[in-house]
């Protein structure tokens, strides 16, 4: 594992934490788009299909069973629980996430490594993690006030996918065969969807402003 | 290394 992808794993995971403490101890999820946390969890669901099956590391494991349980929890919050569902933006959060689901999968169907079931669905879930931040970018732009967390939780999303490339570019140099353009290029369409957050997030942080996304 | 080893990322 090199320096670019377990920086890239590290902000992953501290995207999760930043909005786990987030809805946790504040009891919020204002800002928070339910449709891209339920996206988020149907593409852990499909990826990680082989946890029991392939043992590649222990590293390997726990991180999908965190990345698993806290997707599942977070939407299981955000619907169930008394407090933090008060909070949620319903009537701001209006993006149809469903439509993105079948033409990723016929996506999915089309284009793949290799026509099996396992393969399909990890397909699928690359295709569908491109997209799914699109609904929780669609809020931002409608929320007056973004705070803090809610900013810092989308920048780090943004900053695992970024880290995420220059991961699969120092692995082309340095592991033979290495080429696989199906993930390479739903990985980079999924960074560039970030590209006009990241501009204003850097404006506002230069100066010293709130961040507000034009509509 | 395999051509689609790959999944040993998250």
């Amino acid at each position: 594992m090199n320096i670019f992808r377990l920086a890239g794993d590290m902000t992953h995971l501290a995207s999760v934490l930043v909005l786990l403490l987030k809805i946790h101890t504040i009891k919020s999820c204002a800002g928070i788009s339910l449709k891209t946390q339920e996206l988020f969890a149907i593409v852990f669901a499909s990826r990680y299909l082989d946890i029991f099956t392939d043992f590649i590391s222990l590293y390997n494991t726990l991180m999908k069973l965190i990345f698993l349980g806290s997707s599942f929890s977070i939407v299981w919050y955000i619907r169930r629980h008394k407090l933090v569902r008060r909070s949620y933006d319903k009537d701001q959060d209006t993006f149809r996430h469903y439509f993105l689901l079948l033409p990723c999968f016929i996506l999915a169907l089309l284009i793949n490594e290799k026509f099996t079931f396992k393969e399909v669905m990890w397909t699928f879930s690359l295709y569908l993690e491109a997209v799914a931040i699109l609904p929780q970018l669609v809020l931002l732009q409608r929320t007056k006030n973004i705070d803090n967390l809610t900013g810092q939780y989308v920048f780090l999303l943004g900053a695992y996918r970024g880290l995420y490339i220059l991961n699969w570019i120092y692995r082309y140099f340095t592991e033979p065969h290495y080429v696989h353009w199906i993930p390479w290029i739903s990985g980079l369409v999924q960074t560039l969807l970030y590209a006009d957050f990241f501009y204003y997030y850097f404006e506002s942080w230069k100066n010293n402003k709130k961040l507000q996304l034009p509509a | 290394a395999e051509p689609s080893d790959l999944k040993d990322e998250l």
